[in-house]
């Protein structure tokens, strides 16, 4: 039968339920191989980091949503971390195949990626849930949605871009609305977000302006 | 993910994005 909207977001509940269950709030032995190999072995400074962002995101939220619902956002961000190392875990693999590499030291010990990795999962969660609370005239949740993540983890719109297309490649399991959703996201930010004046966009732009040796030409007027 | 529009070239994926290749 047709799918309503309770039933719509109540089965990517499930299906985000039956792609957690098994995942970890830890990182599991695969990725330990992975941090093992680094260079740089990265692993004390990603669970110190998910601690970190851990007391942000739950007071972040509790401001939002209100005291009363702390250990909600508690539950998120468990379920936003496992999603988080599970996904790591899948780009790491399709990585070593794809590079024939196995010491990921510099993307390991990388902030932007890690923190854009850990928003991407936290957005999908708290649009997963936002969406049956919606579809059940339900108003638990302040305006929590996209950008609200980015804003508390103090990441710039255009570095979660960059992570989402290879978030949803690495996570086959994930439901139509969720890719929907995160494209939703990728949307806003080319069209307005990404375009802020401090964005790491700008920079990029030049950088290959110079390096396409455009940087000595006259800029044409309709620029 | 059929509807979902993938824009990465070949040879592009999380490493070389996030400047880590």
């Amino acid at each position: 039968p047709p799918q309503t909207p309770v039933r719509a977001a109540m089965n990517t509940i499930q299906q985000l339920m039956i792609i957690l269950n098994s995942a970890s709030d830890i990182p599991s032995d695969n990725l330990l191989f992975y941090f093992n190999n680094c260079t740089v072995n990265p692993h004390e400074s990603i669970v110190k980091r998910v601690e970190n962002m851990g007391i942000i995101f739950k007071n972040k939220f509790a401001e939002a949503v209100g005291q009363g619902c702390a250990e909600i956002g508690s539950q998120r961000y468990k379920i936003g971390v496992r999603l988080y190392y599970r996904v790591m875990e899948s780009l790491l693999k399709s990585e070593e195949k794809r590079l024939s590499v196995h010491n990921f030291s510099k993307l390991l010990n990388n902030d932007v990626f890690h923190i854009s990795l850990l928003a991407c999962a936290l957005e999908l969660v708290m649009a997963t849930y936002a969406s049956r609370n919606a579809s059940q005239n339900v108003n638990v949740e302040t305006d929590l949605s996209f950008p609200w993540i980015i804003n508390i983890l103090d990441l710039k719109a255009f570095e979660l871009y960059m992570i989402v297309e290879s978030f949803i490649k690495a996570e086959p399991s994930l439901t139509r609305e969720m890719i929907k959703h995160l494209e939703c996201c990728e949307h806003k930010i080319m069209e307005s977000l990404a375009w802020q004046s401090n964005s790491p966009l700008f920079e990029l732009i030049k950088q290959s302006k110079d390096r396409e040796g455009q940087a000595d030409e006259p800029e044409p007027a309709n620029y | 993910t059929q509807d979902y529009h993938f824009g990465l070239e070949e040879g592009e994926g999380i490493s070389e994005l996030f400047d880590c290749d």
